[in-house]
């Protein structure tokens, strides 16, 4: 079973796995590689020596059986290595957590937490926009207070101007000069029937 | 630091590779040519371990300029490091992303929260203020109508 | 099974942080 190394993944960008398979191609082939080099340099040397009995067949068998060994152990070697590099090197220890996940160390909110907080914001949202409307109505009947109150004032400015045309005209209290105005014209229609009488 | 153990690790891996495939080994292998020239089987050998040993150098360095592995192997032994108090197993991802993204946006919701709240608690408090005033203009209106009304008596 | 890592572990990485930005520009603009 393979054992993705994902958290591995996500910090390095490549999976170890994949790591570890391209260092062990890239060494095969140098081992390869100089392997060729060195039979190359043999069989050159040995072009120089006229007569030698040493073909190219035998010096290829040479080079198999050193290589042969040489990838046996390479191969042991290499897989220390590789469960060594695994172990210490390209691999994030179970209690680490990465900078880019710390927020889950910090709010590690389960689906009904998160939904709960949810709602408390859109209940939040209503509150506050019940707020606002209700505060536009108070803001209006504010306006309409003004209004109002102007027209009230208005009114009482008319009682007032009411009053002051009295008094500018000698009548302090309007009701005593009414009762007084009543008693005298009634005295007047007195005086005046008595009048007519005698000139009858 | 990771970045010297795997420079160790690859140093004792040579160490080893050269070991086992030592010159004894290499000339018995090549046992006709070190025959004829032993001086040039011991160079070619010389050669071929110092070729093979600075190719796989070469190599590592490739991969660590490549995959920025030394910069990489210090962040993570300082994030290593930074949490050496912790025993317990942290936190992975659960392999279901609306669940893990959720977290991330938390921290933002907790602040728009607290936004909501504050500008709630504002527009309560101003809402008071005004409702306030509403009731003492309604008060006032009532004195006037009333002040009307008795005038009103009077004069009728 | 390893690009699939790759790609998997690459968006863990970086679309909390893409999302986010949509997100706290959506509750920038409802605050607004």
């Amino acid at each position: 079973s393979v054992t993705p190394m994902a958290y591995e993944t996500q910090f390095f960008g490549f999976t170890p796995q994949t790591c570890m398979l391209r260092i062990y191609i890239a060494f095969q082939d140098y081992l390869f590689e100089t392997m060729l080099v060195v039979e190359g340099v043999i069989l050159k040397k040995l072009r120089s020596f006229p007569g030698c009995e040493i073909g190219a067949l035998q010096i290829r068998k040479s080079t198999e059986k050193f290589l042969f060994f040489m990838k046996d152990h390479f191969d042991k070697l290499f897989s220390k290595m590789e469960e060594m590099l695994l172990q210490l090197v390209l691999t994030i220890p179970e209690n680490v957590l990465l900078p880019e996940d710390k927020v889950h160390e910090q709010y590690p909110y389960t689906k009904d937490e998160f939904q709960a907080l949810q709602d408390e914001i859109n209940r939040l949202q209503q509150q506050y926009r019940a707020e606002a409307s209700a505060g536009q109505a108070l803001r209006a009947e504010l306006e309409e207070q003004k209004v109002v109150q102007a027209e009230l004032e208005k009114i009482l400015q008319c009682f007032d101007g009411l009053e002051n045309i009295c008094r500018e005209h000698g009548t302090g209290n309007f009701k005593e000069s009414l009762v007084f105005l009543t008693q005298n014209s009634k005295k007047l229609q007195g005086v005046l029937r008595d009048v007519e009488e005698k000139s009858k | 630091g990771r970045a010297q153990v795997l420079a160790t690790l690859v140093d004792t891996f040579l160490e080893k590779l050269v070991a086992a495939g030592s010159y004894q080994r290499f000339a018995n292998c090549y046992r006709c040519f070190y025959r004829l020239q032993p001086e040039m089987t011991r160079s070619i050998y010389d050669q071929f371990i110092s070729q093979l040993q600075a190719s796989i150098k070469e190599e590592i360095q490739e991969i660590k300029n490549e995959g920025n592995l030394e910069m990489l192997f210090h962040s993570l032994d300082k994030i290593v490091e930074e949490a050496k108090n912790r025993q317990e197993p942290a936190w992975r991802p659960s392999g279901i992303p609306e669940e893990d993204v959720r977290s991330a946006i938390v921290p933002y919701l907790l602040k728009h929260r607290s936004y909501l709240q504050k500008i709630l608690k504002e527009k309560e408090e101003e809402n008071r203020k005004v409702a306030q005033s509403v009731l003492e203009g309604r008060n006032k209106i009532a004195e006037l109508q009333q002040l009307i009304q008795a005038r009103k008596h009077a004069w009728q | 099974f390893d690009e699939v890592i790759v790609e998997t572990t690459t968006k863990r990485k970086q679309w909390p942080k893409k999302i986010l930005i949509h997100a706290v520009q959506a509750m920038k603009a409802e605050q607004e």
